[in-house]
């Protein structure tokens, strides 16, 4: 059992500080402590330009951009047809939606459906297309929506 | 495999909905309220998430609003041909469909582990949960690992 | 001490009722059920042009309006010399950033000060001024900003 | 009263700024893990907030890493003249002073009682914690009246 629970933290451990590293020019470390059944997953991230900290005290944008690279790292172990992300870029600025756009990108690249909810232009503007959703009365509706109408 | 379209019928806001959907990155957008988490809800109730991603306490809270019934469709294209998985809900109890035909729960979930579609929380981050999986404490995050080894 | 509940939720119903219609164009009601000390406050939300719900499937943004409407309620039955708010607007969209900066307007015009951090330009130009927080190297500093060249 | 002014010293990302406030509404903005809940933070832990909204486990972790004690000071105008509040941690005790003099935490607690500062859930909305205002439970929102009657 520990046997199988280190090999999947190794390739899921390689895959995250690829990906966190590429993604944001930072460095991100993950390992296993302590043995079955007591084990316990430590992350280390340290963002670009940052001394290491505690992840209590990385900044909401900064979480957000940890958590994604790791739903990246664990479908580049085990990968799924489809990712459903509503509003994950919610407290990221402009640069990280950026990022986040580019972690879309790698799960899409490996043959993956992604449907992505956003309401901001950097990441809507990275999608294949754009499905906009409105409501009349209590009624939803989708139609199709051009970006370069998409209001800033 | 690829979800070719989604069909819904009084899931939520959405009474009526044949959406085709396509490879690739597709961007969902629209004013607050207008049913975007709906939209993915209706897919991630098929693929069999539960609980906090598709707040309602009860299943027949999911049904729209004056509506007896509710049914999502998914049409799926895998390497074998096309495959159409449904979940619905009559009253307060649900149901599944395969190919049209009602079939047992395990069946549906068969099917779709199959075809490698698995609710697990890397598959839908549902709408304010971002930063919950790096503040997860150390022994639950194993939790991750042990559904991937 | 029913008494001094019921005369308190009385006020905070009304005052939650009248901002949250004046701001949304919607309605909302807010009543006691029960007694002391099993009493419980219960909460109806109507966001505008859509039928009554649960508060359960209110939308992130629906649900936000309503949050803050309720802040600036208990803040007209109780006001306080400061407010604080930590990018309040996450979920919001443009209309609804808008009917923020209205709260935030409410809270301000009784005399109180009012920091409101936010990424979003249709909050941030209701402000009365913006200080711009930077970072080099893991230490913070604060410096003025000139709205008009806040990026989109 | 109107805080006039913030002062901080080695509080977590600022080690060292003298800020000056002015009435109504002040935007603060910026990018992504510059410091902008930092500085709230700050002003909410003189003003005793505690717990989640300052995102640290122990007293000790709001200092500067590499410092060894913090301080943040309120300049506040009050009708009756201007009060300096401080509120500080060396190693992972705190302390409080008023007028820049070292005072037991009620004395710190009652000045700012007395100038109408109370740490309430809804005069500090910590980033992420909205919605939690409308989600709270029926039984649980009565704290909120209780608190005002
Ligand atoms: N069972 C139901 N029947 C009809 N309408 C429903 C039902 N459940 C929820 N709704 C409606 O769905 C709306 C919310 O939709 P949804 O949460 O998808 O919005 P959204 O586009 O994600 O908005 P936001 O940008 O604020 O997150 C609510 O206004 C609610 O009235
Ligand atoms: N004790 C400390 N000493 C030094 N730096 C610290 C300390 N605690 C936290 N930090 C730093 O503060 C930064 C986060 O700041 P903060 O949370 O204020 O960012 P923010 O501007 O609010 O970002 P966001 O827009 O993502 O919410 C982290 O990068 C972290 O390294
Ligand atoms: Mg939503
Ligand atoms: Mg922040």
């Amino acid at each position: 059992r520990d046997g199988a629970l280190a090999d999947a933290v190794g390739r899921l451990a390689e895959a995250f500080s690829k990906i966190y590293g590429e993604v944001s020019g930072g460095s991100a470390r993950m390992w296993l402590s302590g043995s079955w059944p007591d084990a316990a997953l430590e992350i280390e991230v340290i963002p670009p330009g940052k001394p290491p900290t505690r992840l209590e005290s990385l900044s909401g944008g900064e979480k957000s951009v940890a958590a994604l690279a790791l739903v990246a790292a664990v479908a580049a172990v085990r990968p799924s047809p489809i990712y459903l992300f509503d509003e994950a870029d919610a407290m990221l600025d402009a640069e990280n939606c950026r990022r986040f756009a580019k972690i879309l990108r790698i799960l899409a690249y490996s043959g993956s459906q992604v449907l992505v909810v956003s309401l901001k232009r950097e990441t809507l503007s990275e999608a294949d297309r754009i499905l906009g959703v409105t409501d009349s009365g209590g009624r939803s509706r989708v139609v199709g929506v051009d970006l370069s109408r998409y209001p800033g | 495999p690829t979800i070719r379209e989604v069909r819904i019928r009084n899931f939520k806001s959405f009474r009526s909905l044949n959406l085709p959907l396509l490879p690739g990155i597709t961007g969902i957008t629209g004013p607050n309220g207008s049913g975007k988490s709906n939209l993915l809800e209706s897919i991630a109730f098929v693929l069999g998430h539960r609980g906090r991603g598709l707040r309602a306490a009860r299943l027949g809270n999911l049904v729209s609003r004056g509506a007896r019934r509710a049914e999502v469709t998914l049409k799926i294209a895998t390497r074998s041909g096309e495959r159409t998985v449904s979940r619905g809900i009559r009253g307060s109890t649900g149901f599944y469909r395969i190919g049209g035909r009602i079939v047992p729960r395990y069946r549906a979930e068969l099917l779709l582990r199959e075809l490698g579609y698995r609710a697990d929380w890397y598959t839908y981050v549902a709408q304010g949960t971002v930063t919950r999986l790096v503040e997860m404490s150390p022994r639950e995050r194993v939790g991750i690992v042990e559904e991937i080894s």
